[in-house]
């Protein structure tokens, strides 16, 4: 199964995961 | 023959410079012609359709919803006592689970491997993070990047469409007439006043402690008015947004019973969001009319079999629509998201659709082969990975719409980290 977030945010956004890391619930995705 | 092959010698020379150009032009041009094929219905919408090597059509060509609901069937029936703790830690074993988060010790009050599949936690094993979008559910991050021109990438050099994943139409096609996000919204929504619990009028400005205008910059936290408080407690309100980031808004304030405790949770999530998605609420459903200075991003997370399996809210949000989308449950496995093209347009999914503070947010849990049922905790009526002697086209969707859940923010307030709901097994 997947999950898709799909989201507006403003330009300086910035992920804080990298591809193909592991996460919980909880952990941080991003922040702007 | 034989001398041959073996005597002569290989002798390299340059080919001609036009036969190098007529080449690459004629790649190029093969290249454009396939980044064109687009095939559309007679409403302009965008046909998926199954595309990828033959593995791809070989596992098209099976029944898998079929499969998934044998899987689903199989799996849900009730297992011998002395065996569950012997099933599940071998299962445990081979899918990497940690059944020390789960919230039973005793593995024999799992009755099914669905049941324990479905396991819940243990409070306090996820500690949530103090940003403002966190993960939504135990997995490994796939893909994540910002959204360019409506298209989703799902791997490098391959996309699919934004408005085939969600159901947003395009601004000439036919809308339903379900869909009632237009600027006309956006007037309403700006100076509306709200009767309350006892029918005492106040503004939505008041309630959520802004001043007018309201401030951009406001994130989590804005400074409530006397005025303001006198007036939510007169008509029996929680204080308006009183506390920090996170924190429970006092209910001591609010009148007893069911309805009050859903004010306290609206304004909860509304003191986590900010005053700002009330005013851009219509703006931010739709890719064509996202705010200068902003971007749409997505994040795609893969849950594997060993994974927990319920999901919870990244953001405080509010949910304003379902899109239940009825379609293949093909695996998504990497291994299949690099081969099968629109693997998430294609499969079963639930798009929720709503506003946080930034604008437009939305999640879409999608279903696969083992997991086709997707529960979503705030909708009773929802049903996934139905039988049917004939499934609709891909990409018609039955929608619902929570206006009705929530008399002030017009949706289904979540804060962050708050359960949703999760993927059952078939």
């Amino acid at each position: 199964s997947t999950i898709v977030l799909i989201f507006e945010a403003p330009e300086d956004f910035k992920f804080s995961v990298s591809t193909g890391q592991k996460v919980k619930v909880g952990e941080a995705l991003g922040d702007v | 023959l034989a001398n041959a092959w073996k005597d002569t010698p290989t002798k390299w020379y340059p080919l001609p410079v036009f036969v190098g150009a007529l080449v690459l032009t004629a790649l190029q041009y093969r290249r454009r012609v396939t980044e064109r094929e687009v095939h559309v219905d007679e409403n302009g919408q965008e046909v998926v359709r199954l595309k990828g090597p033959w593995q791809v059509h070989v596992l098209g060509a099976l029944p898998l919803r079929n499969m998934s609901r044998l899987w689903g069937t199989v799996n849900s029936m009730e297992l011998p006592v002395w065996f569950r703790p012997i099933g599940f830690r071998l299962y445990a074993w081979a899918f990497g689970c940690n059944i020390d988060e789960a919230d039973q010790d005793d593995l024999t009050q799992y009755v099914s491997l669905g049941d324990f599949f479905y396991r819940k936690l243990k409070d306090g094993v996820r500690p949530v993070a103090d940003t403002v979008l966190v993960s939504p559910a135990d997995g490994r991050m796939l893909h994540f990047g910002a959204i360019t021109d409506g298209r989703v990438e799902q791997i490098k050099g391959s996309t699919y469409s934004l408005d085939a994943l969600l159901g947003i139409e395009r601004p000439n096609s036919p809308k339903p007439t379900s869909v009632a996000f237009a600027a006309r919204d956006m007037a309403e929504v700006d100076d509306r006043t709200f009767a309350d619990i006892n029918g005492i009028e106040y503004s939505l400005r008041d309630f959520l402690g802004t001043s007018t205008p309201p401030s951009p910059a406001a994130s989590g936290t804005s400074t409530p008015t006397a005025d303001a408080h006198d007036r939510a407690r007169a008509g029996g309100l929680p204080a308006p947004n009183a506390k920090k980031h996170g924190e429970q808004i006092d209910a001591s304030v609010s009148p007893d019973g069911p309805l009050a405790d859903v004010v306290a949770h609206e304004a909860s999530v509304a003191a986590e969001m900010g005053a700002q998605p009330f005013l851009d609420r219509a703006r931010g459903m739709s890719r064509y009319a996202v705010k200068p200075g902003h971007g749409l991003y997505f994040a795609v997370i893969y849950l594997a079999p060993g994974d927990y399996h319920r999901f919870h809210s990244p953001t405080a949000w509010v949910v304003e629509k379902r899109r239940h989308f009825v379609g293949d449950l093909f695996s998504v496995s990497p291994w299949m998201v690099k081969r099968l093209e629109n693997l998430f347009v294609l499969n079963e999914r639930v798009a929720l659709l709503g506003r946080w503070k930034y604008g437009f947010f939305g999640m879409v849990p999608v279903g696969a082969t083992n997991v086709g049922s997707i529960k979503i905790n705030f909708d009773q009526a929802l049903r996934t990975n139905v039988g049917a002697r004939r499934p609709p086209p891909t990409g018609t969707y039955s929608e619902a719409v929570y206006t009705a859940a929530s008399p002030i923010l017009r949706g289904q307030p979540l804060t962050k980290a708050e359960e949703m709901g999760g993927f059952c097994l078939g």
